[in-house]
């Protein structure tokens, strides 16, 4: 589902963020990356899914050389695959919960688009919620938005950068069982975690530092 | 240091976020709020500091009544006393890591300004980040921005809202312990945190549910 070759990135002030990435997520895999703030997570995980470009290597997505694509052409690939959830949400600030989920959906001219976001934002516990603007939720509950905007789209491949971060473990966990068992039923997933007690939900974790790639362990639990 | 009477909270689209809640916090003391996304624990964080304003009740801030004291007083009330870690960080964009830090403390008044932050940023291992400015940082050497932004002030009193949640547990742990030595030399602190296994480090933890606090357990570990 996602390829990179020999990937590095140097931001526009010179930092070296990734060095060398070598990294094959197969479909119908549970990635998990993890590593210490700064080894380049984030940055590997947009790289990935093409919100942004390697200074070096290759990114294949979707078996799709992307890795020379314009805005354009990896806006209307992506469109209904690649679901994101980011570090830092970018959730719609004049739009009410409900409509975070059901305009994207629309667009997209997915089904019942009302009723599966109201049982997603169940799930997500947020069913008290749905007329709330973001800037009138917690951070957790704009965390738990920022993942239900993904779990609607029904991707073929999920990427999420820390979802859990400001959840506690109890609400974490839960969110990764739900993760699991979309996977279960074919969605790949790419995510990264600070969150050690999480690993185990993971069918395979890679370990990031300083921006090279550690490891390739086969995670334990499943 | 922080002593809240009875007070509730209702925000102005009619979402009652706080009930009654009556807690005290001693000078000297390293209370823990813990409970569940949504149940109120930015919200008591940001009424304790006069971040925002009950709907109900009275709030004393290191033995000053603080209710109905105007933007200007209170921020003249809190300066160099009160410092804040909040959940959505809120740095200066336009100014490097190294500017957050220094331009309050200096803007205060405070010695050796640029040797304090050097040593601050050292310990939070950002010293290899001085000049980025904060979109190019990662999520949690943002997060430690904010962090030291509010040790360089040596504060009387340091509230933060869930100022680990996007460091691993090795991370935050050390943050804590840090947060731990500065308590005993006399600052006065109040968490709020997702991460059970950090609970060890307060001398007291309060837990919120739904707006309501429950208990007032002596914390383990001290
Ligand atoms: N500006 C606002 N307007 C309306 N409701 C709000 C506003 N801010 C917060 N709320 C609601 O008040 C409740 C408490 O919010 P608060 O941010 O204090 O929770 P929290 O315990 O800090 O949660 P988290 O752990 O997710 O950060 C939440 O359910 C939230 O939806
Ligand atoms: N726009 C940018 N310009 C320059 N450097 C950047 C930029 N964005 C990130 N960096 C740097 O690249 C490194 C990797 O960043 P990245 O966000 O991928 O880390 P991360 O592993 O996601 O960290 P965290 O766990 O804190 O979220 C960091 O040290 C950061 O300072
Ligand atoms: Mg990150
Ligand atoms: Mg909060």
């Amino acid at each position: 589902a996602v390829e990179l070759e020999e990937v590095s990135k140097i931001y526009d002030n010179g930092t070296h963020a990734l060095r060398g990435i070598n990294l094959r997520v197969k479909e119908g895999e549970f990635v998990g990356i993890v590593g210490p703030s700064g080894s380049g997570k984030s940055t590997l995980l947009h790289i990935a899914g093409g919100i942004d470009r390697p200074s070096e290597g290759r990114v294949k997505l979707l078996s799709m050389d992307i890795t020379h694509m314009s805005e354009a052409q990896l806006t209307e690939f992506r469109k209904g695959k690649v679901a994101f959830v980011f570090q830092f949400y970018y959730l719609m600030e004049d739009f009410t919960v409900l409509e975070n989920l059901t305009s994207l959906a629309e667009v997209l001219g997915l089904g019942d688009v009302k009723e599966r976001a109201l049982k997603v934002l169940e799930f997500l516990r947020l069913s008290h919620r749905l007329n709330h603007k973001p800037h009138q939720l917690s951070g957790g509950e704009q965390q738990r938005v920022a993942i239900g905007r993904a779990l609607i789209l029904e991707p073929r491949l999920l990427i999420a950068d820390e979802p859990t971060g400001n959840l506690d473990l109890e609400e974490g966990k839960k969110i990764f069982s739900l993760f699991r068992s979309l996977n279960e039923r074919g969605i790949t997933f790419l995510v990264a975690t600070h969150n050690q007690e999480l690993i185990p939900f993971f069918s395979r974790v890679v370990k990031l530092k300083d921006g090279r790639l550690e490891g390739d362990t086969a995670g334990v639990g499943f």
